[in-house]
């Protein structure tokens, strides 16, 4: 059979909070349909709580203390190894390798250049509107404009009246119409920038979440045990120009309650906003006929803590900073291959009335660590599984510490189907 | 055994206490690291100290601990790790 494609969605800061995961209050129908063809792992955990530390992890296959990265100001090939990347070991293996968006974190620890060339086929793709993120957007209560946290805008107000997230999700679609008639597979990767802070979002989603709805963390106190050393103390969010305004104090807090919610009520928002462009997307790979011969997986760098143990954003190890969505959908595998012409993704508007709920997918209880994207990639893909990596491996290129859990994909009822043998 | 599937995140610090760069300190500033195991019963971290030169943590220097039983905390408010020390500790949970 040919080889699968791979298109590997990576939402930034994006925890479970989802219709899939059992969240009754975000609408996220679109990434939901996926849960319902796909292979959904519920105790997925990123090995760091924190973008580039985790992103260079999961996307070499090795723990932080391999990459030697825990801030922001290394590259891995320059200072701890010159190791192995997945969308380098697919492109090495004869497929087009194509970055939309926020995939590796920019800057020093992706090399300036997204780690092209040895990562991607064709130079990695950021959208314009990205400078406009943390500049003053904001419409605040003066009617003024502010670089703040939470930031519903008016699309049309904004600058090149459009927003990152959306510009990723066309250029997205426009390669899958190119790369639909390739003679070779693709690795297509899009990282979207939401719910990352700042909250800049479509206001109309805000409607999707009144804020009466809204309630707190269900534990917003700094928990009497909690070690000192162990406490996050939301420095990021402090910055925001609207947070600034609340004085709060450091490093504990609180946060005003009504403020709380609001902040609760557009991470929300930012979700749902997310999921209409994951829907955009896969609607387009159904459009193309491309989701019978495309592996497709969902996942993200770590959590956000939404005022659980009075903390804000992640950089703990705590499980709402380090639990991750992953779902991945294998055609034929996961679910049966769609029809000719049958639609596996149409896209589902999220405010349309509550859309009747999703028939889950299958499901995976155990523990799994990010580090597995790699070799369970490989392995769905029918390419070799890397090999373990010996301890230490500064000096291997390519090898994994994380465990292969293609054995999780082994359903007997769909064994017939031909990518299934593969 | 699901019972015996681990997995690890780690988390650095500059301090024992939170400071401004507590969240996303520098290599050159980080003096703790977090190790965490997590089965699908409980989460045991232990903060000890870190040497960013030798990037090697030091498993007898312990600054703090936190273990969280699953069941009974799912939401991990109620730390008992010191209550839990000086008893033998799972063979998992040593690192």
């Amino acid at each position: 059979t040919d080889a699968l494609n791979v298109l590997l969605i990576i939402v930034d800061d994006l925890r479970p909070s989802l219709g899939c995961y059992g969240d009754k209050l975000v609408r996220s129908p679109n990434i939901d349909q996926l849960a319902s063809h796909s292979l959904l792992f519920q105790n997925a955990f990123a090995q760091q709580a924190v973008c580039a530390p985790s992103r260079v992890s999961f996307l070499t296959g090795r723990r932080p203390d391999t990459t030697r990265l825990y801030d922001f100001n290394s590259y891995w090939r320059a200072h701890a190894g010159n190791f192995s990347t997945i969308p380098q070991y697919f492109k090495q293996n004869g497929y087009v390798t194509v970055s939309v968006g926020k995939v590796f974190h920019p800057g020093i620890s992706s090399n300036h250049s997204d780690d092209s060339p040895y990562s991607w086929s064709l130079p990695p793709y950021h959208p314009s509107s990205e400078k406009y993120e943390n500049t003053k957007t904001c419409k605040g209560p003066d009617g003024e404009l502010h670089a703040n946290l939470l930031c519903p805008v008016d699309v049309a107000e904004v600058p090149e009246g459009t927003l990152p997230d959306k510009q990723s999700t066309e250029r997205a679609i426009q390669l899958l119409e190119k790369l639909r008639t390739s003679a070779v597979p693709f690795f297509l990767a899009v990282g979207y920038h939401k719910p990352h802070i700042p909250f800049r979002y479509p206001q109309e989603f805000q409607k999707l979440y009144p804020l009466e709805n809204v309630t707190l963390a269900p534990d917003p106190q700094v928990p009497a045990g909690l070690p000192p050393v162990a406490y996050n103390p939301w420095m990021d969010i402090r910055q925001r120009e609207d947070v600034q305004a609340l004085n709060l104090s450091v490093p504990y807090g609180p946060i005003p309650t009504d403020f709380q919610r609001k902040i609760r009520q557009s991470y929300f928002a930012s979700v749902s906003y997310v999921d209409t462009q994951v829907g955009r997307l896969l609607s387009a790979l159904d459009g193309l006929e491309l989701a019978r011969s495309t592996i497709v997986a969902l996942t993200s760098d770590h959590g956000w803590a939404l005022g659980e143990h009075g903390e804000w954003a992640k950089y703990s190890n705590f499980d709402v900073a380090t639990r991750v969505p992953l779902l991945v959908y294998v055609p034929g595998r996961t679910a049966p291959l769609p029809e000719a012409g049958g639609r596996l993704f149409p896209y589902i508007d999220p405010f349309a009335s509550a859309s009747e709920s999703m028939e889950p997918g299958r499901q995976a209880g155990d523990l799994v660590e990010l580090l597995s994207l790699f070799p369970t990639l490989a392995g769905l893909a029918g390419l070799r599984v890397p090999p373990r990596c010996p301890v230490p491996s500064f000096h291997v290129e390519l090898c994994r510490e994380g465990r292969n859990l293609l054995k999780y994909f082994q359903f007997g009822d769909l064994e017939e189907e031909p990518h299934a043998r593969g | 055994n699901p019972r015996e599937l681990v997995a690890y995140s780690q988390y650095p610090r500059p301090a024992d206490a939170p400071q401004w760069n507590s969240d996303k300190p520098s290599l050159k500033d980080i003096k703790v690291m977090g190790y965490s195991i997590r089965t699908v019963d409980y989460r045991y971290t232990v903060w000890v100290g870190f040497s960013p030169r030798e990037f090697l943590a030091n498993f007898s220097d312990v600054h703090a601990g936190e273990l969280y039983f699953v069941d009974s905390d799912p939401w991990q408010d109620h730390n008992v790790y010191n209550a839990s020390q000086g008893r033998a500790l799972p063979p998992p949970l040593m690192p």
